[in-house]
């Protein structure tokens, strides 16, 4: 047995620019939700509990893009989704369309063990979490001001961005700059036509 | 996107990934985060949790690719991590990190960078955002 190890992300695509003091706050979060999880491990709690309670941890600062400080939809509202999957049985559970509850992994974590399904979306995950009696928060407890900037810019791009990349407008008159086709991350919708 | 990997000293593995997608997206668009084998997996050999682009993701299997590779070309860990990332994206960015049964940790991105963090029980501790 090779004993224990673990791992954390807070999302691919990074600003090149992003400010020094940015990056330590990340970093630092990144180390705290690694010490969590490893005194967590240290306490002998199974994978299955670590890997929930540091995504918890990880959603409830707004810095990442995971409930509090989630990206916007095109109307402004937080729509989230998670998975959790346990190896050793292979059993798994996923929510998408969340929109109240304060920690969508550990509602994954009730679909996986306490429904008799691997997904639940929208309106039937909602219904679920008032059953199960998870912490239900408003969608504004999502929403930052940094992410309501953020997409004012895309919107501004007519773009849908996964990471910082709203593509500067171009110094063209407004005009080319409204009829630019549709872009996501960047490059233009035709790139993912074929989805 | 967040998400955390782990093995335990027991040799089992555990995935987790959770988001709120992308910015501007339509209402209702799902992407890969909850999408088991696309942006999350665990099995006996390895756990993996994705980050990036989500339709790239999903085209991919890109979560359950690390684990195939390892089950049936015999790959380690990393290099598991390592040819998914290098050979299964087309031309989609995106980033991995992963565990092993064995109490290996990995992590691969195409991304100008990744916030990440890895530890194991040997003391070896990293956490890192640029390449």
């Amino acid at each position: 047995m090779g004993g224990w190890a673990i791992a954390v992300h807070g999302g691919a695509g990074v600003d090149p620019n992003l400010p020094t003091q940015r990056q330590e706050e990340a970093k630092q979060l990144l180390t705290r939700c690694l010490n969590l999880g490893i005194s967590a491990l240290r306490s002998s709690l199974p994978a299955i509990d670590v890997v929930e309670l540091v995504v918890r941890e990880l959603e409830t600062d707004p810095l990442f893009n995971s409930g509090r400080g989630s990206a916007l939809t095109e109307n402004g509202t937080v729509e989230m989704e998670a998975s959790i999957m346990d190896g050793p049985k292979k059993r798994c559970g996923a929510v998408s369309g969340i929109t109240t509850v304060k920690n969508p992994i550990s509602l994954a974590r009730l679909v996986m063990d306490k429904s008799p399904h691997s997904y639940l979306a929208f309106s039937g995950a909602e219904a679920f979490a008032k059953k199960q009696g998870v912490e239900l928060v408003d969608n504004e407890y999502f929403v930052t001001e940094d992410n309501k900037g953020m997409l004012k810019l895309a919107k501004e791009a007519n773009s849908i961005v996964f990471d910082y990349r709203i593509p500067i407008l171009e110094t063209c008159s407004g005009a080319g700059a409204i009829d630019s086709p549709l872009q996501m991350n960047g490059l233009p919708i035709s790139v993912y036509a074929p989805e | 996107t967040v998400g955390c990997v782990v093995v335990d000293s027991e040799g089992r593995c555990a995935a987790a990934t959770s988001t709120g997608g992308l910015m501007n997206k339509m209402m209702g668009r799902i992407g890969d985060s909850p999408l088991i084998g696309a942006g999350t997996y665990a099995c006996d050999l390895c756990g993996v949790s994705c980050t990036g682009e989500g339709e790239a993701i999903i085209r991919a299997t890109l979560a359950r690719e690390v684990a195939a590779v390892m089950e049936y070309k015999g790959l380690n860990l990393q290099d598991a991590v390592d040819f998914v990332v290098k050979e299964k994206l087309d031309e989609g960015q995106a980033g991995l990190i992963a565990v092993s049964k064995n109490g290996e940790v990995a992590c691969g991105f195409n991304s100008n960078g990744m916030f990440r963090g890895m530890a194991t029980e040997d003391g070896y501790m990293e956490v890192g955002i640029w390449d």
